[in-house]
């Protein structure tokens, strides 16, 4: 069991210590203390490097002192001849003799105490990122104000992460902002935009001051933004590196920021928006868009509109017009509505006349009605012309979209009524 | 027909044969037939044929058989008559609408309707040509078509007949400005051409063609002069009766 204190007599102790014994004593003092020995007595036969004769101290196999020769108490307030302080808990000392003591050595008398080690000082290493708070057999770690203690207990760091940025514009900017940036910390922020809209983020050169990299190029604190499909980054140093303007070409974008334990930057601010998604312009000699721009970008609304003779089938329904919306892919909606030539159809029969099927039906094509000579006649003239028209109908100059009609020729015998008389 | 000669339906494409009671009538266009009123004052729905100048069943069936949509009696005529004492033949026309269309070609066609100009007045001298299947000088009735040719003549001429078994006093008949005599030398219609034009050549055209100038109405002999319906003064009731009787693209 871990002790606070004890005591060590050489063997035989005040006596002369007998030839040829080697001792050990294995000391433990509870964690979190160190080990304070002292000897108040030190009579060992001297030899060159305490060959023949010594106490060793050794801690983690490591021989930290080896003791010979007489030593007397240099202050005549404390009675130690040798005084150690080690910050372990643990200890060995192992007194050795050899075979041939000419003269009468008493050996030597020592004594340990546990003792407090202050970790926050005591070691190169400071265990705490920030604040080290000693005590007795132990030390707690502690954070400043806006900080919070990381599950080791050792290390602090931001609450940073989790702002979700949904306006299409916004600024956002390292935790202290223009104050220097907490260090040990991993901020994470997420830009989601509504699809069809694509995040630009834009860095002004004095906006961004960030620990800079090492003599290998690695940066120790980064900015990484790290989009869909793409990552920029990471970005560090003082004055942004990266382009004026980072098109994301996507819709959603993660930013980390990740510093280590050291340096005092400034940080960064960026500013972003979202740019909505473009539309390709379609010219066609069938259509006229409404509004006429030079581009067309995402929900922009088209009204396109067919020339004349040209018409959009929809179903059985034909209009001149429709509408389309850029969509947040980039493609058009209705995209498979396209100006056609109007197409009047096959004519229609009349009753006592015919009609050729035409060759073409669409806008511009002329046909002939024609009555069925010579018992009926056209009733309004002798050619009957329809030309198909820009409505989709047969039209005749003198009819319109009425048909022509044949009436019965009348009062003409297809032969005559001859008398023969005699 | 009196006087007359065997027709060829070709030579009289217009004329319809009522069956019952025999009689004839003038096809105007696809859905109206001329008659004489008292061929349908009787008879509210009569079965017509056209295109066949043979009466024979197997003909007439190689014909086009008319159906009756309704009979339009001119409103001047005098209803009730006896036929066999009648002596009032004026307003004796009346329109017969077709259920459905005629159709046209070389043995149906129709006859003209009267001009409104004077030309269609007609005049003493004009030729016309008449057609039927009505009593000739030695049949009562003919199972083919004849056809004849006769002048215009005055009407004086037609009240100066003589009936053989006179029915009435000569006074009693009544003779208007409604009425055509027409005849010579014995060419003449007779019982059961009533009802059929009496066809004259239209005025100053290129191409010769005929209108119906009268219809055949009465006479008082048969083989003397004849009374004709003039159609000309009826035109307006014709052409109103059509109009208020037609539905989409009729008359």
């Amino acid at each position: 069991e871990p002790t606070m204190y004890g005591e060590l007599l050489s063997p035989n102790y005040p006596q002369a210590y007998p030839n040829e014994v080697v001792k050990t004593w294995d000391i433990e003092v509870p964690e979190g203390f160190g080990i304070h020995l002292y000897f108040t007595h030190l009579d060992i036969e001297l030899s060159e490097n305490c060959a023949y004769d010594s106490v060793q101290i050794i801690s983690g196999g490591i021989e930290e002192e080896r003791l010979c020769g007489q030593r007397t108490s240099k202050s005549p307030n404390s009675p130690a001849v040798e005084d150690f302080q080690f910050p372990y808990n643990k200890l060995q000392v192992v007194f050795t003799s050899d075979f041939s003591n000419e003269e009468r050595f008493t050996g030597f008398a020592a004594y340990y105490t546990a003792v407090d080690v202050n970790e926050c000082t005591d070691f190169t290493d400071v265990p705490c990122s920030h604040f080290c708070n000693n005590f007795i057999g132990g030390y707690f770690c502690s954070c400043p104000p806006e900080y919070f203690l990381h599950d080791d207990l050792r290390n602090c760091g931001v609450n940073c992460s989790g702002d979700v940025f949904t306006a299409l514009i916004g600024e956002i900017s390292s935790p202290n902002y223009p104050n220097p940036y907490p260090e040990n910390s991993r901020c994470e922020y997420q830009i989601r935009l509504q699809e069809g809209f694509r995040v630009v983020v834009s860095i002004r050169r004095e906006d961004f001051d960030v620990e800079p990299a090492d003599s290998e190029g690695n940066c120790h604190d980064s900015l990484i933004f790290a989009a869909k499909t793409q990552q920029f980054g990471p970005y560090c140093g003082n004055g942004f590196p990266g382009p004026l303007a980072i098109n994301t070409q996507s819709n959603t974008l993660d930013i980390i920021f990740q510093t280590d334990l050291t340096g005092q930057n400034k940080g960064w601010k960026l500013r972003y928006h979202g740019d909505p998604i473009p539309c390709p312009k379609v010219i066609t000699a069938n259509s006229v868009w409404e509004p006429e721009k030079a581009r067309y970008v995402f929900k922009d609304v088209v009204k396109i509109t067919c020339v004349e003779g040209f018409e959009v089938v929809e179903g059985n329904v034909g209009s001149t017009s429709f509408y389309s919306t850029c969509q947040s892919d980039g493609q058009w909606s209705n995209s498979r509505l396209d100006c056609q030539p109007v197409d009047c159809g096959v004519p229609e029969p009349i009753e006592n006349g015919k009609v050729e099927d035409p060759e073409d039906s669409t806008f511009g094509s002329v046909i002939h009605y024609t009555c069925e000579e010579p018992h009926y006649y056209m009733e309004h003239g002798e050619d009957a012309e329809y030309r198909c028209a820009a409505n989709g109908s047969w039209v005749n100059d003198q009819l319109g979209i009425e048909l022509p009609r044949c009436i019965p020729v009348c009062g003409v015998p297809t032969e005559p009524f001859n008398i023969q008389q005699r | 027909i009196f006087g007359g000669y065997p027709a060829k339906i070709q030579s009289f494409p217009w004329q319809v044969f009522f069956e019952y009671p025999r009689a004839g009538g003038a096809l105007i266009n696809e859905y109206w037939v001329l008659t004489a009123a008292h061929v349908v004052e009787e008879n509210s729905d009569p079965t017509m044929y056209v295109g066949s100048a043979s009466l024979r069943m197997d003909k007439l069936e190689n014909g086009q058989r008319l159906v009756t949509e309704r009979v339009i009696v001119h409103p001047g005529w005098k209803q009730g008559d006896d036929l066999s004492t009648r002596t009032d033949f004026d307003n004796d026309i009346a329109l017969v609408q077709l259920k459905d269309p005629v159709k046209m070609g070389p043995t149906v066609s129709p006859i003209c309707l009267p001009g409104t100009s004077s030309e269609y007045n007609p005049s003493v001298g004009d030729l016309g040509m008449i057609s039927g299947w009505g009593r000739t000088e030695k049949r009562l009735n003919v199972i083919n078509l004849r056809g004849a040719k006769l002048p215009v003549t005055s009407l004086e001429k037609c009240k100066q007949v003589k009936e053989d078994d006179p029915k009435a006093r000569p006074g009693d008949y009544v003779f208007s400005d409604n009425m055509i005599c027409a005849g010579e030398k014995g060419v003449d219609s007779c019982d059961g051409d009533s009802g059929g034009a009496f066809a004259l050549p239209v005025p100053n055209v290129k191409n010769p063609k005929f209108y119906v100038a009268g219809l055949v109405s009465w006479g008082k002999k048969c083989g003397t002069y004849g009374i004709y319906t003039k159609v000309k003064n009826y035109m307006d009731w014709i052409l109103k009766t059509m109009q208020e009787n037609s539905g989409p693209r009729k008359d």
